[in-house]
């Protein structure tokens, strides 16, 4: 079993390194 | 059969800011063996296993978009289970017992949501399905 995630929000995407498109 | 596990790449170099999640450094290739809905998923590199966030992470098999939902503009009712102050401009500040409509459900746990005729973004965290629609 794992452990639960953590209880706060994950951060927002990184500003300068967005996903790319294809 | 075997698990085979999903390999993303890290985009970005990330800080680690409690004990269960996983510091990652932009390039790392890791192994994902569970997603939450909240955005937290948990993985492995070599021998370090923890949670990461998926907005961090870029699949390595081409774009995800089959797990992706697609907007649903009707929205679908939630409750706010936990107040959240806005951060940044696309954020909504909402209130414990508010009632929203989420529209969008992104997989890095940042949902679009719609408070009366406002919208923008909040942690799917905070919350729970169901619901009436406040008039």
């Amino acid at each position: 079993t794992f452990k639960q995630p953590p209880s706060n929000p994950p951060p927002r995407p990184p500003p300068d390194a967005r996903k790319k498109q294809p | 059969g075997p698990i085979v596990l999903q390999t993303y790449r890290a985009i970005a170099d990330y800080e680690k800011s409690s004990t269960t999640e996983m510091a990652l450094k932009a390039g790392d290739m890791v192994d994902v063996v569970e997603k939450s809905e909240n955005g937290w998923w948990f993985c492995q590199l070599k021998n370090k296993r923890g949670w990461v966030p998926a907005a961090y992470l870029e699949p390595m098999d081409g774009p995800d978009e089959s797990e992706e939902q697609e907007p649903n503009y009707a929205g679908e009712v939630y409750k706010v289970q936990k107040s959240y102050t806005a951060v940044e401009e696309d954020e909504l500040t909402l209130k414990e017992g508010d009632t929203i409509e989420v529209i969008h459900k992104l997989l890095d746990g940042w949902w679009v949501i719609r408070k009366d005729e406002t919208t923008g973004y909040y942690p799917a965290m905070y919350l729970q399905k169901g619901g009436e629609v406040d008039t």
